[in-house]
């Protein structure tokens, strides 16, 4: 695992409660809002199990700590996105919270469901910038939730044990998180 | 050596073709000292994902030099493919793949490292 330059994390008092919210103008049309809101609570859930820091999801984008949008191109952090694949999304690190997926890919819920070839899982992306959004960057551990590339139609939520390792360096332990949970996986590559 | 069945191959080519960076495939096996048009375009993808800041020229050359060599090798490492400072398969098969927008070294990126407000 690896941090930011600076290894900044947040820093707020214990209990360490996060609010995200979606962007009322910038989402996707193809997936209800309800569908959208299921999947990144399963996205932060992931880390929420294993650090004692909790997440919660807040109607007003403006003042949440996390905040979610889908953009296209050039939209205004100096980062453009590069439409179908390439690159799939950014978040900024602690304490920042901008949390930006790239609109033009073929976003899927569930790759069985979805024949695109270029189809990207969404709660893949989504676990994968959760962790940059807790202060972590990219791991050279294939494995891992944090390393850099996906590729399409693969899904890759599960943490792993780098990615638990470093997320729990900068917040410490979840209390009731054991390592042996982290043994079950439903990782799948090339699903379809 | 089998060969893939033609089937295969043309759907497998088919998926990435309109991609952002399937272009890079035509780099594969160029070797230090060469100079291949269109190689800068490469070193843009390294100087985004932080591995090469930009020359004091601006601009970037087509050129695979010493510098390069060592941009290439930081990659690899980083992403724990085989270390060998070359535009190999297992390299290529990488670059090509899409990935996080966030810079994957510490140095030369700090954009995503903006303060809160």
């Amino acid at each position: 695992y690896a941090y930011f330059y600076g290894k900044p994390r947040w820093t707020r008092q214990a209990p360490v409660i996060l609010t995200y919210a979606f962007s009322q103008n910038n989402m996707i049309d193809y997936i209800s809002i309800k569908d959208t809101r299921k999947v990144f609570k399963r996205a932060f859930s992931r880390w929420a199990q294993v650090i004692p820091v909790s997440f919660m999801e807040i109607e007003e984008y403006s003042s949440a700590d996390i905040r979610i949008g889908f953009y296209h191109r050039d939209h205004g952090d100096g980062k453009p996105f590069d439409g179908v694949l390439g690159i799939l999304a950014h978040a900024f690190s602690p304490e920042n919270g901008r949390f930006h997926l790239d609109a033009s890919e073929t976003w899927a819920l569930d790759l069985e469901k979805i024949k695109s070839r270029v189809a990207v899982d969404l709660e893949s992306v989504a676990t994968h910038e959760i962790g940059h959004v807790l202060g972590l960057a990219h791991s050279s551990v294939k494995e891992a939730v944090m390393y850099p590339s996906l590729s399409p139609r693969t899904k890759k939520v599960d943490l792993k044990i780098d990615d638990v390792d470093g997320v729990q360096a900068l917040y410490g332990s979840n209390p009731n998180f054991k390592f042996s949970s982290l043994l079950a996986s439903d990782n799948s590559f090339n699903k379809g | 050596r089998i060969k893939p069945e033609p089937s295969s191959t043309v759907t497998t080519v088919d998926s990435y073709n309109a991609t952002t960076w399937h272009d890079f495939t035509r780099f594969l096996d160029v070797g230090k000292g060469s100079q291949v048009s269109g190689m800068s375009e490469l070193k843009k993808y390294f100087n985004r994902f932080g591995y090469l800041p930009i020359p004091d020229t601006n601009n970037f050359t087509d050129t695979f030099d010493t510098q390069f060599e060592s941009v290439v090798l930081a990659y690899q490492t980083n992403l724990g493919l085989p270390e060998t400072g070359k535009l190999d398969f297992d390299t290529i098969s990488m670059i090509v793949l899409p990935r996080c927008g966030v810079s994957d070294t510490k140095t030369h990126d700090t954009r995503f490292q903006a303060r809160k407000r």
